[in-house]
């Protein structure tokens, strides 16, 4: 069950995106 | 006779102790004379922690300053203010290079887990959005178990304490569209065990470039105000307004020597053709906790270099077991 970096690297850059068009102004 | 009968009594008896751990409280009675290392045995004793080299009981002196309770002192002599009980935190004090390839025990784990998360709920630790939610998934399978689409109730996790405020100020988002996100991520943790999903906290937040790192506000010759990060690999330092990127670092298998002389700290180079590097902190007392985290970080990062203890290897082969004995259970399951 462990995850490798490649997993969370991913992760992270999914939901980066999920949440970029959310962000305040100057967020 | 009766205040020279009490003040004698005090001196042969015990006195009442308060360690808190990030998930217990725990009261002794210590005998007068008992030494640090006395306390620090039996807090791990009681908690069943092998791995005792991470950790440290912390407190504020008499004067107000955060000090490490040292072991090889009584405990009475170390400027411990006159309270009752006598409060001590039990925190981990230095961190490994790779979580998941040095802590072995669950316990150890699970108090580094605990102490991690608070740092960065608290903003100790700088966390971008994209690691809280992700961080905050693996916190959620650590705590609720498998995601079970049939029996989540939904707003659960958005009233949970899961997100650092300054994240959540930064989007336009309600609770209800944090948590779907967290959701997401949370159901692709799907069997994982708690020491595991702790685990994989861990291993993303090793990442953050303020996890484990002790900042000391200093100054250099110049009088420009820095900091100074003392880690698990060397010696960081940062500039005022930048505790992320370190201006310079110096590894400790490239520093010869570290001392200090009242307010100035000397690091000296094992390339002798290099410069000494000169600061300057607020207090000798800064000083001394400083050298003390840089010893012991030293010393642990030249054990690392080593092949490990026996104790070391049998804890290892102990929670492979452990682990390995779990898994088919969960299998069967």
């Amino acid at each position: 069950n462990t995850r490798s970096s490649g997993y969370h690297q991913k992760a992270l850059a999914e939901i980066r995106n999920s949440l970029l068009p959310f962000a305040n102004s100057g967020g | 006779m009766a205040f020279s009968f009490l003040i004698r009594k005090k001196s042969t008896k015990s006195f009442p102790v308060k360690v808190i751990t990030l998930d217990a409280e725990l009261e002794f009675n210590l005998e007068w004379r008992a030494t640090g290392r006395d306390l620090f045995d039996l807090v791990c004793r009681t908690i069943g922690l092998r791995e005792t080299w991470y950790f440290g009981l912390q407190y504020q002196d008499s004067k107000g300053f955060m000090s490490w309770l040292k072991l090889d002192k009584k405990v009475h002599d170390q400027g411990i203010p006159q309270q009752i009980p006598t409060t001590f935190n039990f925190l981990v004090k230095f961190y490994p290079e790779d979580v998941s390839e040095e802590l072995v025990q669950e316990v150890t784990q699970h108090l580094f887990y605990l102490q991690v998360k608070q740092a960065i709920l608290r903003m100790d630790i700088y966390c971008p959005p994209e690691a809280s939610v992700l961080l905050a998934s693996y916190a959620v399978q650590a705590k609720y178990g498998d995601y079970d689409e049939t029996s989540y109730q939904p707003g659960l996790l958005a009233s949970e304490d899961l997100l650092p405020q300054r994240v959540i100020d930064q989007y336009q988002m309600t609770p209800e569209m944090w948590e779907d996100r967290i959701k997401i991520w949370y159901a692709d943790h799907k069997t994982m065990s708690r020491d595991e999903a702790e685990m994989e906290y861990l291993k993303v937040a090793q990442d953050l470039d303020m996890y484990g790192v002790n900042y000391f506000d200093i100054s250099n010759k110049k009088e420009t105000n820095l900091w100074l990060g003392v880690t698990a690999l060397g010696l960081n330092i940062y500039e005022k307004e930048n505790k992320l990127a370190p201006k310079t670092t110096f590894a400790w298998s490239e520093i010869r020597h570290i001392s200090f002389d009242d307010k100035k700290f000397i690091i000296k180079p094992v390339d002798k053709t290099s410069p000494n590097f000169v600061f300057f902190s607020q207090k000798v007392r800064m000083n001394k906790l400083i050298l003390d985290l840089c010893i012991g970080n030293h010393d642990l990062f030249m054990r690392r270099r080593k092949p490990d203890s026996m104790e070391v290897q049998q804890m290892k082969a102990q929670a492979k077991e452990e682990r390995s004995r779990r898994q088919i259970e969960r299998n069967k399951l």
